[in-house]
């Protein structure tokens, strides 16, 4: 359930006082990162003020606090609670200071309640899915996962819609790739299910072949912990993506960043020599993934885990017609689509010849 | 250490049901009126209301696993209806 948000997208906070439990600058930085959680996923910009009246005010309290009609309850039961968008209280949020509020798992971790409590602070109500972060009981998760359920994404969308309708004031950004422009090329592409993620900067196009429907996102509105400018990525056989930057690659499974992540590529059977990946892609009907990799690519073999001896290859030995650097690669229906700056070429795998050179942008249906 | 009796327990426990309803079971608004109107349903409804909301038992009793909900740590805005 969501209540009216706010009537503009710049919002102030102030952070009244700190608990003492922490670093004051942890304090902040929790704050901080909390409501970017929210402002990642919508229009809204969240400026920090430290004199008078903001949006949100953010205080410490216990039991009987000023002059706020709720009341905490000393060490556990109520942890926080927060006032929907309007003046007076409205937006404001209260942390019980009778709590042990921590940066970890121990105690509470205030990233994650104050991240809920921001979420009624835009007009958010709780949620009964109790993988949502608007749930109301307190449940520790990763700080490297994002907190956000679909469910969460909704709302709050619902509310303001999503980051990439209104233009912000972020630090100069590029605009949004076009997605009929000519030129276009892309930094990576993989499949996910059914659907096709094209990646470029900050951003990526989701497609569905089936249909005609394109949508543009940003990258970090699913996965805020990965960095823009992926250099390659694809899907492998249990129902997870890779993401590859540099000498780094992460593990996604749905919305989530899997722990350990980022590790670096040798852990996958990589020379040193190796520094980043150009394009990589799983041929589900061989279960073994090929990495380009300037005019070479290696072999792995998803089942067992391990490079294949004997690699790498040159590319143009294995994939006749594939002569120069590959930008990204994907498989879609068997056969390989492989994008050369502006210019894609499909190939059949099975009888390595290409069968035909098309645009790169020839699925967005421009 | 005295030992809580079995009439303490019951005490206390009917005391935290009570407390937890009227925290976050317990405000509505009425439509027909502006502002806040105390929620005249019983405790069993609040209590099924709160069953249903976690996805417990819809039992209207404060059984045990429901007793253990209304024990973990949480927010202190109300489940239901319009907050603030």
């Amino acid at each position: 359930a969501t209540l009216p948000g706010w009537k503009k997208t710049n919002l102030t906070y102030r952070i009244v006082n700190h608990t003492p439990d922490m670093r004051k600058e942890d304090v902040d930085k929790a704050i901080q990162k909390a409501l970017k959680v929210w402002s990642t996923v919508t229009p809204l910009i969240f400026t920090r003020i430290h004199e008078g009246i903001a949006d949100i005010m953010i205080a410490f309290g216990t039991k009987a606090h000023g002059h706020c009609p709720r009341y905490f309850d000393g060490p556990l039961g109520v942890l926080a609670h927060a006032f929907p968008p309007g003046s007076g209280f409205g937006g404001d949020a209260h942390f019980d200071e009778d709590e042990d509020w921590t940066t970890g798992s121990d105690g509470f971790n205030l990233f994650l309640v104050a991240a809920h409590e921001f979420g009624h602070a835009l007009g958010l109500s709780h949620s009964n899915d109790q993988r949502a972060l608007m749930f109301p009981n307190y449940a520790y998760i990763s700080p490297s996962e994002f907190p956000l359920s679909p469910d969460d994404i909704n709302g709050i969308q619902s509310i303001y819609g999503s980051p990439t309708k209104t233009p912000d004031k972020r630090p100069a950004t590029p605009t949004s790739p076009k997605t009929c422009g000519s030129q276009i090329s892309f930094d990576a592409v993989t499949t996910l299910r059914r659907e096709v993620m094209f990646l470029k900067g900050r951003h990526l196009w989701r497609v569905y072949p089936d249909n005609s429907e394109v949508e543009l996102e940003l990258i970090s509105a699913f996965w805020p912990s990965l960095p823009s400018g992926i250099q390659a990525a694809y899907e492998n056989m249990k129902d997870q993506i890779l993401f590859f930057k540099g000498s780094n690659f992460w593990v996604i499974s749905g919305y989530k960043v899997l722990l350990g992540y980022p590790k670096n590529i040798n852990t996958l059977g990589f020379p040193k020599s190796v520094k980043k990946i150009d394009a990589a892609v799983c041929n589900k009907n061989t279960g073994k993934t090929d990495f380009f990799v300037g005019d070479k690519y290696w072999r792995y073999d998803e089942n067992s885990q391990s490079m294949e001896k004997g690699y790498p290859r040159r590319t143009l030995n294995d994939f006749p017609g594939i002569s120069q650097k590959v930008d990204a690669v994907f498989q879609h229906k068997g056969l390989f689509y492989f994008f050369l700056g502006s210019r894609q070429l499909e190939f059949d795998p099975t009888a390595k010849r290409v069968i035909r050179e098309i645009k790169s942008n020839s699925w967005f249906n421009c | 250490l005295p030992l809580h009796s079995e009439k303490d327990n019951k005490e206390e426990d009917t005391k935290l049901v009570e407390d937890y309803l009227n925290k976050f079971y317990a405000v509505e608004t009425d439509p027909n009126q502006r502002g806040w109107k105390t929620n005249a349903e019983s405790t069993a409804e609040k209590l099924q209301k709160m069953q249903r909301f976690f996805g417990l038992k819809v039992t209207g009793k404060p059984d045990t696993e429901t007793l253990e909900m209304m024990k973990k740590p949480r927010c202190g805005v109300p489940d239901v209806g319009l907050y603030g």
